[in-house]
């Protein structure tokens, strides 16, 4: 493992956890989208089914059912827990928009046609776009707390992180997944907006607020 | 290019 490789899962690491925490102490979910933490949910669920076939280190098991728990927390904490704080008018991102050509280009465009492959790779592109909701809803109500705007931001940093963990595996050991990559491209690009929002304004200390 | 996927990535 290299140390892009490492700090992009730290800092997914720290986005999910900033999340449970903000959600947890202001017990609120308030300007966070459901439809993008059910999202994940179904990434992490269709992507670590490999955990009932293969090991590969306790890092990798470890980190895997940590995702898979914390996103399951999130979703009981937006949908039960804190239901009444729960901004549903707002989230109104049409996620069959997301899940349906995602799931078709998993079949088109795979590794193997395999249950396990299709799966694998459906949730690679689901998680391309899957903050997209999220990204919505923040540009519907024109502001996002300063928190959410630090979760996006690690959320962000963590996949461009994994295109420079993909430029030196390529160097150095010669290996590329061209799915993983050019979804992690789509993916990185549709923060783009985001980051130079949140360096220009949550950096200096204003609330991300977009002009009306 | 790999013909599966790397479980070892997250």
């Amino acid at each position: 493992m290299n140390i892009f490789r490492f700090l992009g899962d730290l800092s997914h690491l720290i986005a999910i956890v900033i999340l449970l925490l903000k959600i947890w102490k202001s017990r609120s979910c308030a300007g966070i989208s459901g439809k993008s933490q059910a999202l994940f949910a179904v990434v992490f669920t269709t992507r670590y089914l490999d955990l009932f076939t293969n090991f590969i280190s306790f890092y990798n098991t470890g980190m895997k059912v940590v995702y898979i728990a914390c996103s399951y927390a999130m979703v009981w904490m937006i949908y039960s827990k804190f239901k009444a704080t729960y901004d549903g008018n707002h989230d109104t991102f049409r996620v069959e928009f997301l899940v349906a050509p995602t799931a078709i280009l998993a079949f088109l465009v795979n590794h193997d046609f395999t249950p396990l492959e299709i799966l694998w790779t459906f949730s690679i592109y689901l998680e391309s776009v899957a903050i997209l909701p999220q990204l919505f809803m923040v540009s519907k109500t024109g502001e996002a707390e300063t928190i959410t705007s630090h979760y996006l931001f690690a959320l962000g940093v963590y996949r461009t992180l994994y295109l420079f963990n993909w430029i030196w595996r390529y160097q150095f050991e010669g290996f590329f997944d061209l799915i993983a990559i050019v979804a992690g491209l789509v993916q990185t690009i549709l923060y783009c907006d985001f980051f130079y929002l949140y360096i220009t304004k949550v950096l200096k200390g204003k609330k991300l607020s977009l002009p009306a | 290019e790999t013909d599966v996927s790397d479980h070892d990535e997250l």
